[in-house]
């Protein structure tokens, strides 16, 4: 464990705790792709698998099952508890697109053709582009409450931060993952622009960004 | 093979 692995999984959890608690407290999921939310459970699903099968820290297992029980809550409270407020009509990327391509891929490319490593591949690929419908979403809206703005930039700010932590575990452990790095890389670039924006429009202290 | 390569990050 290095300094940016463990800020990245706080900035994480931020983000996740961040989301969840803006649902709860404001009761509505107005500006929220459930799509993206899905995904997400799907990618935590996915890839903790091996809670079942390997014991790796407390910290490891704790911080995996805060994932995937916030994901699960937050995607019940779009879909059930506060289903009037969701905003269907601009939620509408054809997530099908980015899954099927994901899933072919993981079969053709990963690192041990065993169920639990592809099913792991496959997350990894799918959080690389999961976020795209929230994204997708607020460039129809053209806005996005401050909060969601918070929560996008700690949800990116987490992959960078694991970027950084994959080059220093290649110079001191001459550990690297290349399915890792180069899906982080892609879902990092894919925040970019959401970055310069979240920069440029948080200092001019405008409560809405719109993206172009 | 899998064994070996332990997924240790989250």
């Amino acid at each position: 464990m290095n300094i940016f692995r463990l800020t990245g999984d706080l900035s994480h959890l931020a983000a996740i705790i961040i989301l969840l608690l803006k649902i709860w407290k404001t009761r509505s999921c107005a500006g929220i792709s459930g799509k993206s939310q899905v995904l997400f459970a799907l990618v935590f699903t996915t890839r903790y698998l091996d809670l079942l099968t390997s014991f790796i820290s407390l910290y490891n297992t704790t911080m995996k099952i805060i994932y995937i029980g916030c994901a699960y809550a937050t995607v019940y409270l779009i879909y059930m508890k506060f289903k009037a407020t969701y905003d269907g009509n601009h939620d509408t990327f054809r997530v099908e697109f980015l899954v099927v391509p994901v899933g072919g891929l993981a079969f053709l490319v990963n690192h041990d053709f065993s169920p639990l490593e592809i099913l792991w591949t496959f997350s990894i690929y799918l959080e690389s582009v999961a976020i795209l419908p929230q994204l997708f979403m607020i460039s129809k809206t053209g806005e996005a409450e401050t909060i969601t703005t918070h929560y996008l930039f700690f949800l990116g700010l987490y992959r960078a931060l694991y970027l950084i932590n994959w080059i220093w575990r290649f110079y001191f452990e001459g550990f690297f993952d290349m399915i890792a790095i180069v899906a982080g890389v892609v879902q990092t670039i894919l925040y970019c622009d959401f970055f310069y924006l979240y920069v440029t429009k948080g200092e001019s202290g405008s409560n809405k960004i719109n993206p172009a | 093979e899998y064994d070996i390569y332990k997924h240790d990050e989250l």
